[in-house]
Order: structure tokens, then sequence, then C-alpha cells
């Protein structure tokens, strides 16, 4: 089989015992114990699932580019969709890797922080779903950001993203710097973090998996809330929630005995 | 439906006196088997006609070839797949209407990649690349 309907296949509605094979064969080859059960608000795809499927859609038209020549098309109709795309550097990962997964920030709401860090912003996610043997070959932390009110609009931010090292129930959190950058206050659009070697470990050592903070302090060092400077968070549009993806390669090929 | 309509003219057939003047023509020639020859079907398979569109994103379905009948080759203690295969051969040399071709050799199959959403709403996008089948069977 192949992700098109070859002309002349027939289209009917299965039996129900065919239904019943066909969904015992389908769950075998994805390895899954039973069918899965996700909760789709409104049945709407959010950021990462619009991420995801930009990043099959890819992979498709290279195999048929391979066969009809359709990538030019494909490349003039991304121009066109909205965000998340795909940059090169992650349609490189995806040449290499056997599996993508895309996580979604577990964070509910925003904690009250000490008040040195009362407008850090946490991000967690759960990777404790990657089957054995997968190594993490690149991730990636997404972040959407928006183009700020007047208030600092002529102004540059500095954003940093930490990985939370170690918690404290009585004192601050240790926090291992990942990342800081500077932005302009207008800018907009998707900032892409990488955390390669926080999710290896992570994926390694679950203990450690105690999330990500984000800080940000204008030019004059004036420390502001991630909604002030545009961020994008679980309250803002599905389409630009903030989203964690991992890149893996495994090793073993698998061979199916025949039902 | 049809098969069982087949199946009771075929009882019919059987009691009804052979013809001993006309030989086994094609048609005859498994007439035993005809309700259960080796048939290969192709069949869409579509995810949203499964009720799945819900956790599998893409494709929307695929192109599936399944077989029916007696393709599931009786292998028994002194018959392996290899000269199975060979017997199928001739058979197939001297009938080729009515048998598939018979193949044992491990057939590797188009990659595919499926997207798709776990219990916790994660994304999963997986290609398969290696898929090879080793089976005997019609192909």
């Amino acid at each position: 089989g192949n992700n098109d309907a070859q002309p002349g296949f027939i289209h009917r509605r299965l039996r129900t015992h065919e239904k019943r094979e066909m969904q015992k064969e389908i769950l075998s080859i994805l390895g899954l114990p039973h069918r899965p059960r996700p909760h789709l608000s409104h049945g709407k795809y959010n950021s990462a699932p619009l991420f995801m499927l930009d990043l099959y859609n890819t992979i498709s038209s290279e195999e048929r580019s391979r066969v009809e020549g359709a990538l030019e098309r494909y490349q003039s109709m991304r121009t066109t969709r909205s965000p998340p795309l795909a940059t090169n550097q992650e349609t490189a990962f995806l040449n290499d890797a056997d599996m993508v997964m895309s996580f979604v920030n577990l964070v509910e709401y925003d904690r009250e922080l000490s008040p040195q860090r009362r407008h850090h912003k946490e991000f967690k996610f759960n990777l404790s779903q990657i089957p054995e043997g997968e190594a993490v070959t690149a991730a990636e932390f997404r972040l959407y950001k928006e183009c700020v009110s007047r208030a600092f609009r002529n102004d540059t931010f500095l954003l940093r993203v930490y990985q939370v090292v170690k918690e404290h129930p009585d004192r601050e959190a240790d926090l291992f710097l990942l990342e800081s950058r500077r932005l302009w206050a207008a800018e907009e659009g998707w900032l892409e973090f990488d955390i390669t070697a926080t999710s290896n470990l992570w994926v390694m050592s679950p203990a450690h998996n105690l999330g990500l903070q984000v800080s940000v302090e204008t030019s004059s060092g004036q420390s502001i809330s991630s909604k002030e400077a545009g961020l994008v968070g679980r309250d803002g549009a599905l389409e630009k929630q903030p989203f964690m993806v991992a890149f893996f390669k495994v090793s073993e090929v698998h061979i199916r005995t025949a039902r | 439906s049809a098969g069982g309509k087949r199946r009771q003219q075929n009882r019919n057939r059987s009691t009804q006196p052979q013809d001993g003047s006309r030989g086994p023509g094609p048609a005859d020639y498994n007439s035993s088997d005809q309700k259960t020859a080796c048939r290969r079907h192709e069949l869409y398979v579509s995810f949203r006609e499964l009720g799945w569109q819900d956790w599998i994103i893409a494709p929307e379905g695929y192109a599936a070839n399944y077989c029916d009948g007696e393709c599931s080759f009786p292998l028994n203690a002194h018959m392996n797949a290899t000269n199975h295969a060979i017997v199928q051969t001739l058979v197939h040399l001297m009938n080729p209407e009515n048998v598939p071709k018979p193949c044992c050799a491990p057939t590797k199959l188009h990659a595919i990649s499926v997207l798709y959403f776990d219990d916790n709403s994660n994304v999963i996008l997986k290609k398969y690349k290696n898929m090879v089948v080793r089976a005997c069977g019609c192909h």
C-alpha cells in the first residue's frame, strides 16, 4: 500500500469482520495495544498537529516528487499556508529521522513563582511514551511570539530559556540557562530553541524531567511577563500554542510475522 | 450471499450425473476448488470509513491488497515453503488462469508514513521504510 488511493482500488463499505481485521492489522503495524482516544478541542488541530501535518506533507510530496515532480507545486502551496511551518533545518532533521513526535505542554495554568521569578513561565512535557531503543537526534521547543502593544514597540527583549535542574520545597529551583536571545518587540512568528541535549537527558532519566522556564526582560533590564512580551500561552490561539517536537532514529528493522 | 448460492449450485452439481464425455475444462479443473480458489482482491481502506479520523491525521486511507480462498498454503511436515512454491509454480505453468503466481520470497513493501495522535494528544509521525512481508501467499 502507499499513501494515495490507487485509481481502480475499490471503495466499498467494509463488512464488520473485515473492519475488525483491518483495525487489528493497523494497530499491530503501528505497535499500539489499543485505539488511542486523544482529547481534541472542538475537533480542531492546534499548533503541534498542524506542524506535524506539514512535516508529513513534506515527506509525502518528496516521495511523490521522486515519481511525479510534485515538490515545486507543494513548495508554492506552503507559502500560502498559515504557521507553523517547518524550517529547512527541520526538514533536514526529518530526512534523517524514522519517527517524529510532538509533545503537548502539560502546564495548564501559570503558577505564582517566587517574587524574584514572578514573570518566569513554566513548560512541561511528558516524554515517557517513547518506544524502547529510540534515540533523540534533534529536539526543539517552539514558542509563538506576536507583535506587542504600543508600550514596548521600539524596544528589544532579552528572552531566556532555562532547563529546571532541581526543585526545592523552600527555595528557588536550580536553573540551567539553555539559550538567551535578543528579539525586536515588534517581531512576530515562531521561535525555535534547540533542546536536544535536554531531551536526551529527559528520555534517559525521566526523574530529571522538571520542565523548562522562560523569562523576558526589556532592554533596560525590567522583567516583564511573557504575555506582555507577546508570547502565546495556553490561553492563546490554538494554532499558536507552544509545543515541543523531537526527531528520533530507530536502529533495528522490525520483521513482522504474517497473520 | 453470492458465495452461498454458488456453494448450493455446486452441491446440486455434485448430485448431477457426471458427463463423462466432457474432459475437465479450465472452469471445471478446480471445480471442487471454485468456492475456495485463491484470489487476490484490491480494496481502498478509508480511516474515515473506520471512524478513525479523530486519531489518524494522515493519510486519509490506504490502498490494500488481500487474498481469500485457499491462499494460506497448507505446509505440512514433508512440504516446506520452498518446494511448495515449486509445486505452485508447476500448477501455475499448467493452468495459469486458475492459480495466482505463488510467492515465498520476502516482499519489500512501499515506504509509508502515518501521522496519528496518542492517548495524551501528542502527535507521532512514523515512517515505515523497511516493511518486509515474509510469507507464502498469493501476493
